[in-house]
């Protein structure tokens, strides 16, 4: 194993030892080391450096590297955590278990508080959800009017903003999703409860016997 | 059409930029 991991680390950098991952999230060993595989491959499809950048993760998510997109922007930024302008393997492992069905609703409505509050101010602001239905209405093709766009934000902040000081706060957003549950089915992907058998090829790298038995 | 009583964040949470599940598929 020793060997193993010190080649992985040096092509890898940020590679943290799976049973370490594994004992911070919801994942078993066995499937942080699919989650390994997946890295690998988003990770070397532009630059192989072992490392994602924005281009390899818009790549991935929308099969074109050249698609920029406010929102795969701001999930980017989420999962570098370090805030290097990469995401090494750890961050990786950690942002996706944000969105493991087992996670707590507590952390999926903090991370997609944090999403949506763009600038970091600690409040969902009214310009920013203006600035995200926007670009979702131009990614979508969508046209609406104006008056339509202002009719939408003040139905939803009048909704959500329970002291209409013009912005949402993390409880008031607590609020308003425990309300509207349906805002967080984007924070589960099922895919990572069965991770193994979409990523089968790990089996022929995997340490899990070693470090199990 | 969308209609002026839509939650902004539902709309919003229809992004392709927020479907992570297109990670996973080849």
């Amino acid at each position: 194993m020793g060997r193993f991991q010190s080649k992985v680390t040096r092509q890898y950098p940020g590679h943290e030892v799976p049973i370490v991952l594994s004992s911070e999230t919801a994942f078993s060993v066995g499937e942080v080391e699919a989650l390994f595989e997946l890295f690998k491959s988003i990770s070397g499809s532009v630059i192989d450096d072992g490392l994602i950048n924005k281009e390899e993760f818009q790549l991935a998510l929308f099969k074109n590297r050249k698609k920029e997109n406010i929102f795969a922007n701001r999930i980017f930024d989420l999962f570098d955590a370090k805030k290097k302008g990469v995401i090494d393997f750890g961050d990786f492992v950690r942002a996706l278990n944000v969105f493991h069905p087992n996670v707590s609703q507590e952390d999926k409505i903090d991370f997609a508080f944090r999403l949506y509050d763009m600038d970091g101010t600690g409040f969902i602001e009214r310009n920013e959800v203006k600035q995200m239905l926007i670009a979702l209405l131009c990614e979508s093709e969508m046209k609406l009017a104006d008056e339509t766009i202002e009719a939408i934000l003040d139905k939803t902040f009048l909704d959500a903003d329970m002291n209409q000081d013009g912005k949402i706060d993390i409880s008031e957003w607590k609020n308003f999703v425990s309300r509207n549950p349906s805002l967080l089915k984007i924070m589960t992907l099922p895919y990572l409860r069965d991770i193994t058998t979409t990523f089968p090829s790990f089996i022929f790298h995997s340490e899990v016997d070693e470090i199990a038995t | 059409s969308v209609p002026a009583t839509m939650n902004a964040f539902e709309l919003i949470s229809t992004s392709q930029g927020l479907n992570l599940g297109s990670l996973f598929e080849k």
